[in-house]
Formats: structure tokens, sequence, C-alpha cells
């Protein structure tokens, strides 16, 4: 039987939360951006955190690789890292900026927002 | 759709990892009043030295507004007719001036737009293309015009007699303000074919306007229907609206390096005048980290 991390973790330790999805305020203004962006300025864009330990949870959407990795990481930590928690679902946001022949331009830009946070 | 104008109060600086709930689905915190205010007449003088300033067209901001709010409600975008299945659309401003149209013989029978479309890129597949021209209110100069329309408002280019759009404005339309959307998508796919030289650093683009009554032959005065180019502001200045899609995945970092790049060449030339100054909002544009 696989190791419960559990148990092995030391008294005082803070708890690292599981993969999810936490906040991730993105300000155009303050990337230096704004001089060539016009809208949006700023925008919620989200980011992944947390840790990938035994047992995954299947709204992480797992990959066999992962539960296997998770697994190996369990029964002997030195054996292989966890499974990372990575973006599993991305959706776009549209720019309108001004290109480098001052033309007013819109675009949408895949892969801009997390949508969903899982274990790969 | 209505016009989109996206102001907001300058939001308070957030604090990182709080939790920042909207309530509308605009993001957009677009200081409008900073790019009025560079393209405003009493804005430019202290900032001569920044280009001339950029007032996005009423159409490109609905078009921005309508998207961005549809992604909001998952969405795809790219499905509204109006985008023509495009994920970028690029306007260009008539480089044409008031001066061209003076020095044409008065009345005003022809007009010349002229477009720089050097920076749109021929890796995309061009899906669609339009002339958009604002039709000013012609007040009492069209009481003296021979009869109340209707108008056939026609686009060639500007080498050659092929009609490429055209368009009926009826008498009550014409006494009213407003945009006249002409399909020049045709042009722009020959354009592209023949003018493929990414060397050719001036690609222009002319189109050329004309109106008649009816179906006849006979030219109108075009300022007669508001179309003279006298004293316009920026927002009201034709475009060249491009519709383009990209099979690959837009990189953010591709108009980073392009406007970096164009920074630089721009700085280059401005360096040795404003570097000494460094007064913040005088000196040379910021540096981008």
């Amino acid at each position: 039987t696989a190791l419960n991390n559990r148990h092995g973790k030391r008294h005082g330790k803070k708890s690292k939360s599981r993969c999810s999805r936490k906040a991730l305020h993105v300000n155009f203004k303050e990337l230096g951006w704004d001089d060539w962006i016009i809208a949006p300025l700023d925008y919620e864009a989200h980011h992944c955190e947390g840790v990938c330990d035994f047992p995954l949870r299947s709204h992480l959407e797992p990959t066999n690789h992962a539960i296997i990795q998770t697994l190996m990481n369990s029964m002997d930590p030195n054996s292989t890292p966890p499974s990372c928690c990575v973006p599993t679902k991305l959706s776009p946001i549209s720019i309108l900026y001004i290109d480098s022949g001052n033309n007013v331009v819109y675009k949408q830009y895949e892969d801009m927002v997390v949508e969903q946070c899982g274990c790969r | 759709f209505q016009s989109a104008a996206i102001i907001s109060p300058s939001a308070p600086r957030r604090h990182r990892g709080a939790r920042i709930s909207h309530q509308d689905g605009q993001r957009s915190s677009v200081f409008l009043k900073d790019i009025f205010a560079s393209s405003h007449p009493s804005g430019v003088h202290h900032k001569e030295d920044l280009k001339e300033a950029v007032v996005p067209h009423d159409y490109m901001l609905s078009i921005y507004r309508t998207y961005s709010a549809a992604e909001k409600l998952g969405l795809n975008a790219s499905l509204f007719l109006s985008s023509k299945s495009a994920n970028t659309i690029t306007s260009f401003v008539d480089r044409g001036t008031a001066l061209q149209d003076d020095l044409l013989h008065s009345p005003l029978r022809r007009q010349k737009y002229l477009f720089d479309v050097s920076t749109l890129s021929d890796k995309e597949e061009l899906v669609g293309a339009e002339l958009r021209i604002f039709r000013r209110s012609p007040g009492d100069l069209q009481a003296s015009l021979p009869t109340a329309g209707p108008y056939d408002i026609q686009v060639y280019p500007c080498h050659s007699d092929r009609l490429l759009d055209s368009r009926s404005l009826d008498p009550l339309d014409s006494a009213k303000a407003g945009w006249e959307v002409l399909d020049v998508w045709e042009m722009f796919k020959v354009y592209r074919q023949h003018h493929h030289q990414p060397h050719l650093k001036e690609n222009q683009l002319c189109l050329q306007l004309r109106v008649t009554l009816g179906k006849s032959d006979t030219e109108v005065d075009l300022r007669r229907l508001g179309l003279d180019r006298k004293g316009r502001p920026q927002r009201e200045k034709a475009i060249l609206v491009a519709y383009t899609r990209s099979k690959k995945r837009e990189n953010l970092f591709n108009e980073m390096k392009e406007n970096i790049s164009s920074r630089k060449e721009e700085a280059g030339v401005l360096g040795e005048k404003v570097a000494k100054r460094g007064v913040k909002g005088e000196g040379p544009r910021r540096r981008r980290r």
C-alpha cells in the first residue's frame, strides 16, 4: 500500500494546499505595455498552485502517467518528484493595441486565462 | 451594436493575490482621456516629440467590446458574422488629406484614399476587407444638389476603372451623418498577390471614390454629401479594415518585439534631443522591462 503522505507530515509545518486555481491579476500598465495596449489594461489570468499528492482527485483530470508518477512518489519520494499542478484548460482574451505602423489592431490571443488546473 | 466607450475610473492599485471581483465583464480600465489628451491640439504641442497620437475609431472599440464580452460568456468570437471568422482585425487610417481634395478642380468629383498597409502580415489569411467612410451631415450644402438622389457611391482602385463595390444612398439617409461601408476585399486579394514583396517598404493601397446620380454617369459634388475631408478629427477619418486569420496561435511576444524595435528606432531619432530631460512624462519613452 502506498505511504499516505499525510502521516509523514512534520507537525507544525503548514500543510501545502492541493493543486487548484488561484488568482493572478495582470496589470499591463505595471508591465510597461500600456503604451501599445489600448484595452484591456488589466485582466484576471489566474494560475495553478498546490501539490499533486496521493490520492489524486478526479477533477484534476490526471493523465495515466501522472497517476503512475504520483504512486511512485508516494512509495518512494526519492525515486521521482510528484506530478505537476498545471493549467489543463485555457481561454483567450481580446486585446486592442497599436502596431508598429500606428494602426489600431484587434486581436484574439489564445491561452491567456487559466480556466482549470490539473496534475500532469 | 452600440459604439463602445471603454472608460472607467482609474482603478486603485490592487494588492497582489487579493481576489478581485469585477461587476461587469469588463476588466479594461482604458484611460481614453489620456489618448484623447495626447491627440487634442492643446495636448500635442508639449508632446511634439511623441509620434502622432493614435485614437481608436468607434468601430474598433465596439469590435473589442463586443468580442471581449462574448469571450466572457464563453462564446467563440470568430463565429460572429461581422468578424468574418477572423481573429485579427486591423484598421488603417486614410493618409489622404483635404489638401489633395482642394488641389482637384472644384466641385469635388473624385477623392483618393491612401492606406499604408505595410504592417499587415502576409503570413495571415485575408478573410475580408472593407472601406469605411464617414459622411458628415451636409447641412444646407445639400440644398443646392441638382436633385435629391438616390445617389450611388462607387469605389475603384486608383489606377483602374474596374468597379470594386457600390452602394446606393437614399435622400433621407444622405441628409444625416453616417458611416458608409464598401467591400474592397477583391482589390486587397489582387494587391497582396502582386505586392507580395516584403522588401517593399511603402506598401500604399490607393482607392478612388465617386458618387453618381442613381445609375447615371452624372457625378455629384462630394462636398455636398458631407464627404470632404477638411478639418476632420482622427476618429472621423476613413479607415480600411482588414480581417485576417492566423492558423498558428498568436504569440504576444511578436507584438512586444515589434513594438520595442519600433520604439528603439524612434528613440534613436529622438535620443539626442530628449535624453537629458528625463523629467517624468517628458523624457524618452519609458524603457519596457
